[in-house]
């Protein structure tokens, strides 16, 4: 499902020179849940981006779903990413001008064939999920941090991707509620097939999944 | 240290009424190292923020260092703010166009007596605390998430505040790191009497402190 071969990403600033990924050959299967652990700045988010088609490696190549990815147009990778990957962001990127509901319908607003009804159910499931049914009306400044991690995840889900990249989902979230995030994961893994690939530093999360890959400076080390 | 009587707060959307705070008595003494935990959107950030005295409450008094800061006015609190205490933000808050180097400086940037080179070596010591030596002249959009977290600490302690309020300081961090923060703070409360406040949903960390205050649904429950 998703192929990395010889993947290279090399940051540049004035100053310094940074190889955040480093000849990494990575291949996750249709309906794996894989996560993804390592010290912080070792190259994950890098990896999940690259992954996700929102940032293009300095070398190497990259196929999703028998598809090689990297020679695609913008035009065409867009379109791809729309229709085939949920992103779960580190830092949410959530849109401050638009309600929790809205930025949770985000990605049906472009896809064929819904209807704005069929999008504000669908949102509101989601929200629902994630518990935060009591928010939809509120804009992402008036949430807390882990309320602003769950409506990234409902954003994620929406769609029923085929992928889902989780940048550390739970990271803002109590026990309780962690649980339940990595529950809807394990659902969606389980019952639809969902592949997952998830960026976390919770052994205890990482332990859920069925199979973890560890990173260091770079490069893949197990 | 840290007085809290009778602390409302009450947030009010065009639809919903939340009382982030309900009757909150709480006190916290010089050189304590207090965990605060609870669900996600229990108040946590909110208890904080009225603490560190960036937000005012609906009702009830503070008192900080013997001090009754409710009746203060701006210019006598951002100076007291200032001088006393440093605080570990939930999302950083970093300034984008600053480099690493100086956001970490900013706190010093108003203090007298306190030379330019005096605050490039203070800021220099706390960033080598955090393991971001190699990452002075970088900008926060170019750091990991794990990295703008432990330049948000490296700010926090720079100064040498009295009260540090972390929000959540280690949640996208990995385990040794994670364990080099709490170490930081847990050997400026036992050397230097720093009285600290942690918000955390990690019990781990939670169990390196003095006393763990619980919360649920903006009261305190322990
Ligand atoms: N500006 C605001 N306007 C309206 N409601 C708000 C505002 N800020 C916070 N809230 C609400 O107040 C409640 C408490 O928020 P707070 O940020 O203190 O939670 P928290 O305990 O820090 O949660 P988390 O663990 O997710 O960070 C939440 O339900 C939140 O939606
Ligand atoms: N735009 C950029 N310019 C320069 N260096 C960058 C840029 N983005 C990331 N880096 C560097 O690349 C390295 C890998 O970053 P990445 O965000 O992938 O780390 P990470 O494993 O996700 O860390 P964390 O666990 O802290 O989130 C880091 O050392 C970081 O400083
Ligand atoms: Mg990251
Ligand atoms: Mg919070």
């Amino acid at each position: 499902m998703i192929q990395l071969s010889n993947i290279e990403k090399v940051y540049r600033t004035k100053t310094i020179e940074t190889i955040a990924l480093n000849k990494v050959n990575l291949g996750i299967n249709k309906g794996e849940f894989v996560a993804i652990m390592g010290p912080s700045g070792c190259g994950k988010s890098t990896l999940l981006n690259i992954m996700g088609l929102l940032d293009s490696p300095t070398a190497g190549t990259i196929s999703l779903d028998g598809q090689a990815v990297t020679s695609f147009g913008d035009k065409k990778l867009a379109n791809f990413r729309n229709k085939k990957l949920g992103f779960i962001f580190q830092s949410y990127h959530l849109i401050n001008d638009l309600s929790v509901l809205d930025n949770v319908e985000l990605p049906l607003l472009y896809r064929d064939g819904v209807s704005g009804s069929e999008r504000r159910k669908r949102a509101m499931e989601a929200l629902e999920k994630v518990g935060l049914s009591a928010r939809m009306k509120h804009y992402p400044n008036q949430l807390s941090g882990g309320q602003r991690q769950r409506v990234a995840i409902a954003r994620a889900i929406i769609g029923d991707p085929e992928i889902i990249l989780a940048d550390e989902p739970t990271g803002n979230l109590d026990s309780v509620m962690g649980e339940e995030v990595i529950n809807i994961l394990l659902n969606l893994n389980k019952t639809d097939g969902t592949t997952i690939v998830m960026v976390t530093h919770d052994e205890h999360m990482a332990n859920k999944t069925q199979r973890i890959i560890r990173f260091f400076d770079g490069q893949q080390v197990n």
